[in-house]
């Protein structure tokens, strides 16, 4: 106030000249919009070829990351107000167990504590298997959520959209039974390679702010 | 609107390119590789208050001046954003999940005089 320097005198702040206040200034503007308290730190690297393959698959036609970055083609209804996202979470796989594979997704805190997820879909790649597979969502307790049967001799991408009761839980577990397999662990169910690694795809928005009527 | 120039003290947008691998944030944001935090700066004389697009034409800018003569005193006009368009942006969250998100109003691509 009452400066006579460059500036804006009308709000009373002075505008921050280029330099380390202002990167400041950019660091926390960013973190704020993305609704993240600080930086997240990359702890699990996630094969190039992986996320180059899911995309290729969520997007034909638009393979080069640069292409993803336009605006989302529709957001209908309330969404469209909210800040939207989607969030593509790769499995960490133990194929270690005698039963088949495991699948665990860390999705409960993707990408801030007020967005909540409205949609997910799950890719699996699957080798094309010769007898009955069952894809088991499993619950804290480790009983089965939810139950689905894959169809015999169907190789190669599957996608299965998973109940809305299910985006809350703190990770998803999943895990994939053979009935009537040799050896049903997960070298012979799932399709190799580091560009085929599971995924689930979620859109996600951020959570309405200001208070709700409640019906009661 | 102005861009500012080297001498500009009117009201003007000022560019500022913030290169995320400069700030060692590349690691985590994957495109784009950094973003305009353009910014609104400059003086505001009463004759050019409420214009948005800095006296867009000598009509507007003569109402202004009269308007201005009328009100002085009251106040200064500031020097804000009129316009802005998104950014999107694809990171890696904690739980190094991919996450694509358009950040609505986040770079300012036009200032004026409020």
């Amino acid at each position: 106030p009452g400066s006579t320097a460059v500036g804006c005198p009308g709000c009373g702040v002075p505008t921050p000249a280029p330099g380390p206040t202002l990167l400041e200034l950019a660091k926390r503007q960013l973190l704020d919009r993305l609704h993240l308290s600080e930086r997240p730190n990359v702890t699990r690297a996630v094969p190039r070829a992986a996320v180059a393959s899911a995309l290729r698959r969520l997007h034909p036609g638009r393979a080069r990351l640069q292409g993803l970055l336009g605006p989302f083609a529709a957001w209908d209804g309330p969404a469209a107000e909210a800040q939207g996202y989607e969030i593509v979470s790769f499995a960490e796989t133990d194929t270690t167990g005698t039963l088949g594979p495991e699948l665990q997704f860390e999705l409960s805190q993707v990408p801030a504590r007020d967005v909540e997820i409205v949609e997910a879909q799950l890719w699996l790649p699957l080798r094309a298997p010769s007898a009955n597979v069952t894809l088991q969502v499993m619950g804290p307790d480790g009983a089965a959520l939810s139950t689905r049967r894959l169809v015999a001799g169907m190789g190669g991408w599957h996608t299965f959209t998973l109940p809305p009761g299910l985006h809350g839980l703190p990770s998803l577990h999943l895990a994939l039974r053979c009935h009537g397999c040799l050896h049903p662990d997960g070298t012979r169910l799932l399709s190799p390679g580091p560009a085929r690694r599971p995924f689930v795809a979620a859109r996600a928005q951020a959570r309405a702010r200001g208070h709700r009527v409640g019906k009661r | 609107s102005l861009r500012c120039a080297p001498d500009s003290a009117l009201c003007c947008l000022q560019d500022y390119y913030v290169d995320f691998r400069a700030i060692g944030w590349h690691d985590w944001i994957i495109k784009p590789e950094g973003y305009q935090l353009n910014y609104c700066v400059g003086q505001c004389p009463l004759h050019v208050a409420g214009s948005p697009g800095m006296a867009a034409s000598f009509h507007s800018a003569v109402l202004n001046l009269v308007k201005a003569n009328s009100i002085a005193g009251a106040g200064h006009a500031c020097c804000v954003p009129t316009h802005r368009r998104p950014l999107s942006v694809l990171y890696f969250d904690r739980g190094s999940n991919i996450v694509k998100t358009d950040i609505p109003d986040m770079i300012v691509e036009a200032c004026g005089c409020s």
